[in-house]
């Protein structure tokens, strides 16, 4: 008889045991569910960093060129002024 | 006696640990 | 008899469950903590598109200045020219 009722209040000690552990196991599910949407912002962090840094670089090189076509420009028209002044002195 | 699982009301067998579909303890919520 | 048997058979299929499911939660909390992982990267990389995204702005707003100073340049250059074409025929 006494075994009887320890093997009962085991079994119901075990089956409690169970529904806690499958509380758990909803709460991770739920859990990795939420972190995979979270995950999926990655891909589209790095392709939008890259982008950037992309336009970041063309742009830059844009720049270079233009620099260096704004210091022709600044020589010839040194130069110009030079001859005008010649010019107006002869 | 038999009972019936609260996640996918499928009616187990008295003896089944748990749920046969979705394999959920009888006492789970 | 039957009944102890019964109950017997229960318990070890309850502990078993018990077995199962906890390993399924240690899957779980193993995944979840990956997950945690790869989310830090959230963060590093919304502020690397960031930092991108001011430097392009800065080398395009630099790039704009620039392209108005090489026309004004262009402008006085060509003044220039024509100020010496009219000097020479003087």
């Amino acid at each position: 008889k006494t075994h009887l009722r320890d093997l009962c209040s085991r079994l119901e000690e075990a089956e409690r045991a169970l529904a806690l552990k499958q509380d758990l196991i909803d709460k991770l599910k739920e859990e990795v569910e939420q972190q995979k949407g979270s995950l999926e912002t990655v891909p589209v962090l790095t392709a939008q960093a890259e982008i950037y840094k992309a336009d970041f670089l063309a742009e830059r090189e844009a720049r270079e060129k233009l620099n260096q076509k704004k210091e022709e420009l600044q020589d010839q028209l040194n130069k110009a002024m030079t001859d005008i002044e010649r010019l107006k002195q002869e | 006696s038999e009972w019936q699982c609260k996640s996918c009301t499928m009616v187990n067998a008295a003896s089944s640990i748990l749920c046969e579909v979705c394999e959920r303890p009888r006492l789970a919520t």
